[in-house]
């Protein structure tokens, strides 16, 4: 098996593919391009049995097909959105101009000012809607951007109608009960913090 | 010195601590709460001397002061958000709530319709303002919140009015020939896909 470690850094692997468009990658590009040592690269490739040519690399093609089965992005992987304010939007709308593996196919609120609005190519529906949702749509994937005291709520009814995947943006830790079910908590303010170190070291006098 | 994969490992590791509120922490709950193996958090700390006891662990206190300090944190780093837009606004109210140690000091955008409004502590200013903006309010981080086409203009702006960091939302890879500047992508559609393998793996049939 694959260690989560390695799976967590293959979508970079695989952007960074899709933007060279070259035949052939080395590792040391490929760590360039997606931010990780060309040690890293040739470790996390070589469990899944890709190994580069000394000096040639790997080809690029190949690679990009190969991650793709790993990650499973060939069926088509679908969420749906839970609160439907500025970052909801933002979102929608961003993932519908980036070409990536995973189609956003519902977006919920429970502002009745919010419901029936057009974001991208959907229309925002009421929360009472979710599990119908999720259960029409093969939705596997939930993303929750509503306040912090509705985020556990959310979550609850998320994982009972059966995802497998959250992606958590509510400053709150959310407690899930069910193996199966993967949570992601994403703080964008983590990213500030790591970059004001390079902020710091050469700070202006 | 330290090596940049570790200090960007720093902050989850800084938010874990505060998060845990207990006296001692061992590299395994450190790990546990940040997402990194046990084995990653002990190399991290050992490259600033801290070296946990056997079975007791490290001295949450004393820790966090310490990744405070190579983070430079106690500085404080000063930032400006570009594009006042759905993006730009959720990240400058989530900042404003959530204690960090990252302060937006300034926010600006070129509509018309968009200037002057209040967004929590802070009133949107105009574009053109950026640069005395960055100068008297001492600060040193950019982030862009505006569509593609608009980025790598601003992206300059930032860079000659002194930034030491920028981080970057939108989906163009950015050109900055200054060696002192240090340039964070952030796509979060990397996010979703890295969550689609574990959506896959056990795919409702
Ligand atoms: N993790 C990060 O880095 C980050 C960045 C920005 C914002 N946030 C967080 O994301 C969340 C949303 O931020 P925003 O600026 O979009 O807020 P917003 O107020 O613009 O949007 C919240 C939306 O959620 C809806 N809502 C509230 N409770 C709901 C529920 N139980 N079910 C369905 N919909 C519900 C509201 O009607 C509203 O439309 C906040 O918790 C904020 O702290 C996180
Ligand atoms: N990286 C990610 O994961 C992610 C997620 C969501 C959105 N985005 C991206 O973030 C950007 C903003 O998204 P949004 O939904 O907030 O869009 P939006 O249209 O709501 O906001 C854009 C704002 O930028 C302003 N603007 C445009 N050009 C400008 C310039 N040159 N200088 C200053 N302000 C300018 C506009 O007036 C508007 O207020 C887009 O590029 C989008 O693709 C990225």
């Amino acid at each position: 098996r694959i260690p989560e470690t390695t799976i967590r850094r293959l979508p970079a692997y695989l952007r960074a593919l899709t933007l060279i468009g070259q035949d052939r990658i080395t590792s040391e590009a490929l760590g360039q391009l997606s931010g990780y040592s060309s040690e890293q690269v040739r470790k996390d490739l070589a469990y899944f049995g890709a190994f580069g040519t000394r000096g040639v690399g790997y080809d690029a093609q190949l690679l990009a097909q190969e991650i793709r089965r790993i990650l499973q992005l060939d069926h088509g992987v679908r969420a749906v959105v839970v609160g439907a304010g500025r970052l909801g939007t933002a979102l929608v709308r961003h993932t519908g101009e980036t070409s990536g593996d995973v189609v956003i196919a519902g977006v919920v609120d429970i502002d009745p000012a919010v419901i029936g609005r057009q974001v991208d190519h959907l229309r925002v529906e009421p929360l009472d809607a979710l599990e119908s949702i999720i259960r029409e749509r093969n939705i596997g994937m939930g993303i929750i951007t509503v306040p912090p005291q509705g985020a556990q709520a959310v979550c609850d009814r998320l994982v009972q109608a059966g995802v497998k995947a959250i992606l958590n943006f509510a400053p709150r830790a959310l407690v899930v009960n069910n193996p199966e079910v993967f949570v992601q908590q994403i703080d964008l303010t983590l990213e500030m913090q790591a970059l004001a170190y390079f902020v710091g070291s050469t700070e202006r006098t």
